[in-house]
């Protein structure tokens, strides 16, 4: 599994040149080629934490940073996330559902289970979604080994009104 | 103690024992409130409860228990935190889980001050330990926080106390006498201290002024001032100005548009600059 290597050519062509993270079509090319990278060694990654780790991420910062739109070339094929018993794309341009299917077939144990606990739980409806802290500075990309930073649950996030209310109780 | 409940009331209460702040079907709270200084009606929290309910895969029970000089930064059974974790990441370590998962405690002051995150609810809860007693503040979503809102049975956070236990802080603050509780203080009285080191002396309360000058160091306003100068005059107990500078804080916090529902009184009630 190639992935220690992909990820270091990603972090050098991103240093040599000098793009930040975020949605640049420069950004969007070396995303794209560290995405190839990643799908060349597919097969021989296949159970590898990081690897899928890595991949969930790559895809995550394609779909944040509009990459799909922008440019540098056609977009990683998304991650289908079942969702209430359907499958939506995270991206309408997949460039196959057979190719997607298969990499759903390497997540798919994790992820159903995600979603069809989403399917019991009552009116707090969780999301199934994975995203980074953005402020990281590129270089120190939290991305090799079990140094994989993520941020939020991909479960149990609360879906109601975002109205809050505050009660407190203090002194004597 | 002071309560300021999910609909905005501030009140001060009696509510000496054990009272149920939050109790719905998804979290519920409880305080112990003992009188701060005998003969007087006021009194203050010494212990907190919070049971966050189970329930579904995403809630796992837990239960969380605080007392004078006894803040921990874990549930009661040890845990620090709970929920299923993300596809993937049992590999992390714990350090990294513990932002992932929905229910965690998080130790922002050792022995005084935690924060309790259920984020399948959407809220924040804050427990702190400020001189001798304990204080509560909680950030809900308003479903969750109305629900059983319509039900029996007592919620102080969203129904308030009870008229029978309620004090009228301006008839303190006022000084008048006139309508004053008959258990409340005025200024300068004196009682017999239950939290200074030698039971048998005698508490003052502080004056007016003193009371001000020391609550205007925390630039408390509006009720915060009020509490404030009403705590200082009822037990002379210099900590409590911290207690409500943090409750302020807390406020302020946990409520995006905090800053524009306190009026920015800086004086009192009754006093002669608060025109």
């Amino acid at each position: 599994c190639k992935v220690d290597h992909c990820t270091r050519q990603f972090q050098q062509a991103a240093m040599m040149s000098g793009v930040r993270r975020g949605p640049s079509p420069a950004f969007c090319v070396i995303l794209r080629q560290y995405s190839d990278c990643l799908r060349s060694t597919a097969r021989s990654c296949r159970g590898h934490l990081a690897y899928h780790s890595t991949i969930t991420l790559v895809q995550n910062w394609n779909g944040d940073f509009n990459c799909s739109y922008i440019g540098g070339g056609s977009a990683p094929a998304p991650l289908p996330i079942k969702d209430n018993g359907r499958f939506r794309n995270h991206d309408h341009h997949s460039t196959s559902n057979l190719h997607a299917a298969k990499m759903e077939d390497s997540y798919s144990n994790d992820k159903t289970v995600t979603s069809s606990s989403a399917e019991r739980t009552t009116s707090l409806e969780p999301t199934a979604r994975v995203y980074v802290r953005p402020e990281k500075p590129l270089n120190s990309l939290p991305i090799t080994g079990t140094n994989v930073v993520m941020e939020a649950s991909p479960a149990c996030t609360y879906q109601g009104r975002p109205e809050v209310t505050h009660c407190s109780f203090y002194g004597d | 103690p002071h309560l300021v409940t999910f609909n905005g009331d501030f009140q001060t209460c009696k509510v000496a024992g054990a009272w149920p702040l939050i109790d719905n079907a998804y979290l519920a709270v409880s305080v112990t409130n003992e009188a701060v200084v005998p003969g007087s009606a006021a009194t203050a929290t010494t212990k907190i409860t919070i049971i966050i309910k189970g329930g579904s895969d995403c809630a796992p029970e837990r239960t969380y228990e605080a007392a004078v000089d006894s803040v921990p930064a874990s549930f009661v059974d040890g845990s620090q935190w709970g929920g299923p974790l993300p596809p993937g990441s049992s590999a992390l370590p714990s350090s990294a889980l513990e932002h992932l998962v929905p229910v965690r405690i998080v130790d922002k002051e050792p022995g005084r001050h935690v924060e309790i995150h259920a984020r399948h609810l959407g809220a924040t809860l804050i427990v702190r330990q400020v001189g001798r007693y304990l204080t509560f503040a909680a950030k809900l979503p308003r479903d969750i926080a109305q629900q059983g809102a319509g039900r029996e049975g007592l919620q102080l956070c969203v129904k308030g106390c009870p008229a029978s236990e309620r004090i009228d802080v301006a008839t303190v603050l006022l000084g008048t006498g006139h309508g004053r509780h008959p258990s409340m203080p005025s200024s300068g009285r004196f009682y017999r201290s239950q939290t200074s080191e030698s039971p048998s002396s005698l508490v003052k309360g502080m004056t007016r002024d003193a009371a001000l000058a020391l609550c205007r160091e925390y630039n408390l306003t509006d009720y915060y001032l009020d509490s404030c100068m009403f705590d200082l005059m009822t037990t002379g107990d210099p900590s409590f100005s911290l207690a409500a500078s943090r409750a302020q804080s807390d406020y302020l916090s946990l409520l995006p548009d905090a800053a524009y529902r306190l009026a920015n009184r800086t004086w009192p009630l009754g006093a002669s600059g608060s025109s």
